[in-house]
């Protein structure tokens, strides 16, 4: 078998929320 | 700081206090003031970089000691194999480089079978921030291959959590695939591998 990973930094706002 | 009589105290002790009006020596009123003498000779005092022995030549201020173990440039990194103490140890085990900064590229790696294997997610030529992330295949009796993933950062802290990954296993033979997506958590591997 095999896996495919994608790895993305976290964008986050002003307050630290997520987007 | 000190009072009016001239007993000193550090800032930080004078912030536990129960009475900060009063002098801790001599009980006087009024409160304490800055000690611009004391202070002056503290800042002449350079404390070495707890990273000396990782090569770290940086002298600092006791004040400016924090700000830059925040971001020393030499602080290590550990090793999650058992017994070995030297993250850059040659383990021998496979890498494959990322061409983008903090991924956002789709990687296809092979599950190898019954056997534990790391592997090491680059960026070529290495630089200065460039994040690396270790995959680790574990095989767990009853529940397949565990692949957890995490990105190994010196300057890390706990719960800290700056990348996301997401990770689609499958088995083409058997027509079926699984997606997952979570937050991938950084870590000095001062710990082992979580």
């Amino acid at each position: 078998g095999s896996i495919t990973v994608s790895i993305a930094k976290i964008m986050r706002d002003t307050r630290g929320n997520e987007i | 700081m000190q009072c009016a009589v001239g007993h000193a105290i550090c800032s930080s002790c004078h912030g536990s206090l129960p009475s900060k009006d009063r002098c801790h020596a001599c009980s006087a009123g009024g409160g304490s003031n800055r000690c611009n003498a004391l202070e002056k000779i503290l800042e002449s005092f350079r404390v070495p970089c707890p990273n000396a022995a990782f090569g770290c030549a940086a002298a600092t201020s006791y004040h400016e000691a924090e700000n830059h173990r925040g971001s020393c440039p030499h602080a290590p990194c550990f090793c999650p194999e058992p017994g070995c103490e030297a993250f850059a140890g040659d383990h021998g085990w496979p890498s494959t480089e990322m061409t983008m900064y903090g991924g956002g590229e789709r990687l296809t790696l092979p599950v190898p079978e019954g056997t534990t294997t790391t592997r090491v997610l680059h960026h070529g030529g290495g630089g200065e921030g460039r994040p690396l992330f270790l995959v680790r295949f574990t095989t767990a009796p009853q529940f397949g291959t565990v692949v957890p993933v995490v990105c190994v950062d010196p300057h890390a802290v706990p719960g800290e959590r700056k990348f996301r990954c997401h990770l689609v296993s499958g088995f083409p033979a058997m027509a079926w695939h699984q997606v997952s997506d979570f937050q991938v958590r950084s870590t000095n591997l001062s710990g082992g591998m979580p």
